[in-house]
């Protein structure tokens, strides 16, 4: 089998308020797009709701028990097992892989280098303006900066005139240029900070939310049969200024409605930024020649509750934080090549085509894993899957403890 | 590609009530994992002692558990765990990796 090309792309905290996930709020015309000509699992969930387990589990297809991996405070290669990770496997089979923003999480988890050499074929590419991420840089509505959870910008009046994820885009289009024209396949992975808190965002991506036209969570109080253990406090932010000024109680708030209403908006809102900056990936593999021989993977490290359970964090075994978008675009599998010529993934503004819909190609409504991405997305590109892991796997370097899903792009689902 | 569709996804804690290191405990002070099973239609979640220096779980020692069923609680809000579906669950979450 021919080998393709693989652009992989994560968000950040990224639920499944999306359009081709039935979301009738958010307004995510280029990740639709993308969806309407690939195959969607629908029922995709992450093994653990927090950035670092769950990306180090993704990445190498093993569950945290045995990355062990809990927390942001080790780094698996010494920890627990040498677990080969997808791009890892992707550099051994002769690709060029590289990778750009929050890929794996930063700092000692990925050995202060993003596991770089062993997963990337050159260092990871970081924005310049994240450093200014937690930064005071909101401007209150006393004319000040502030450190707040809402955090719509002139991004012209940012540091170096740009957000992080705008920087992340130009260096992904950069690199997909450089690569567009060599014969060794590529494995670029893109990281998106967004829809991740502080929800520092273009503020033109706020219109589309007209505050009066959000509404609360459908369930926001603490359900009264929760167990105290399965609730999060959602302690990062209520450490941000604006919230912070609300004086609200701990543990269980509530944050005041008028907020909660904000927060929504500003999360959806952040959603769309992410739409257009997928859009923009998009286009370039058009623009390049690259649509036909590459295959694109769009998903989160895991969800994040929007009020739901009075909640407004990942930390949970809920749903909301666990459940992700997964969604495979595999040319000449969930898409055919358009032998007119027209683009297959025409850039959409969202800002001013917020309404253009999409069908789904193809949906998978059985549930899967963040563990089943790694052997699944190296057998849609043309390598074989790793085999599944004995039972104890320490010792074993390349396994996987989650399932090739090939067979679903083939077959019709069951049950 | 017959076997029922089960996802797992797991979460710690260091205390069985809310704290401010409850979101995101250092391993050391990880006293709890909730350890959940979901399917097409329930969710179910056991919370168990967890010994963060051996990485063991304790499946005798329950913290709590949650049992949402989806087709009439799609929002997860009516915890309807009870020790009558313990034991059957129990088993159904130890034969499974």
């Amino acid at each position: 089998r021919e080998r393709k090309n693989v652009l992989f792309i994560m968000a950040d905290d990224l639920r499944t308020s999306l359009g081709c996930y039935g979301d009738s709020v958010v307004k995510s015309p280029n990740i639709d797009q993308l969806a309407s000509k690939s195959q969607v699992f629908l029922n995709a969930f992450a093994q653990q709701a927090v950035c670092a387990p769950s990306r180090v589990s993704m990445l190498t297809s093993r569950r945290p028990d045995t990355t062990r991996l809990y927390d942001f405070n080790s780094y698996w290669r010494v920890h627990s097992g040498n677990y080969t990770t997808m791009p890892q496997y992707f550099k051994s089979e002769g690709y060029f892989t590289m990778s750009v923003g929050k890929v794996f999480h930063p700092g000692i988890a990925s050995n202060y280098t993003d596991d770089y050499p062993y997963s990337w074929s050159i260092p990871t590419f970081h924005p310049a303006s994240f450093a200014y991420e937690k930064q005071k840089e909101c401007k209150g509505e006393d004319g000040k900066l502030h450190a707040n959870l809402l955090c719509a910008v002139n991004v012209t009046e940012q540091p170096g005139g740009i957000l992080p994820d705008l920087e992340s885009t130009d260096e992904a289009v950069r690199l997909l240029t450089s690569r567009a024209n060599d014969h060794v396949p590529f494995f670029l992975a893109v990281g998106f900070h967004k829809p991740h808190i502080p929800f520092r965002i273009p503020q033109e991506y706020l219109s589309l939310y007209p505050i009066e036209q959000m509404s609360l969570a459908p369930d926001p109080n603490v359900p009264k049969l929760l167990p105290p253990v399965a609730y999060n406090p959602w302690t990062d932010v209520r450490r941000r200024d604006d919230v912070h000024k609300l004086n609200i109680s701990f543990p269980y708030g509530p944050i005041p409605k008028d907020f909660q209403l904000r927060i929504r908006q500003h999360y959806y809102a952040a959603v769309s930024y992410v739409d257009s900056l997928v859009g923009r990936l998009l286009i370039t593999l058009d623009e390049l020649g690259l649509t036909d021989s590459t295959m694109v993977v769009f998903t989160s490290d895991h969800g994040w509750s929007l009020g739901e359970h009075g909640e407004w964090a990942k930390y949970s075994n809920f749903d909301v934080a666990t459940r992700v978008p997964l969604i495979f675009y595999v040319p000449g599998v969930t898409a055919v090549h358009d032998w007119l010529g027209g683009p297959t993934f025409p850039f959409i503004d969202v800002l001013t085509q917020s309404e253009r819909s999409f069908k789904n190609f193809k949906e998978i409504k059985n549930v899967v894993e963040l563990v089943d991405v790694f052997p699944t997305v190296s057998y849609m590109a043309g390598l074989r899957a790793p085999e599944p892991c004995p039972d104890i796997s320490f010792q074993e370097e390349l396994c996987s403890e989650g399932d090739n899903l090939a067979h679903t792009f083939r077959h019709r689902e069951r049950g | 590609e017959n076997e029922e569709a089960i996802a797992f996804s797991q979460y710690p804690r260091p205390a069985d009530t809310p704290q401010v290191n409850s979101d995101l405990p250092n391993l050391i002070d990880i006293k709890v994992m909730g350890y959940s099973l979901r399917c097409w239609d329930y969710r179910y979640t056991l919370w168990l002692g967890f010994d963060p220096k051996t990485y063991q779980v304790n499946v005798t020692d329950v913290h709590a558990g949650e049992l949402y069923l989806l087709a009439g609680d799609p929002g997860q809000d009516k915890n309807i765990y009870s020790d009558s579906y313990h034991s059957v669950m129990m088993t159904k979450l130890a034969s499974l990796p």
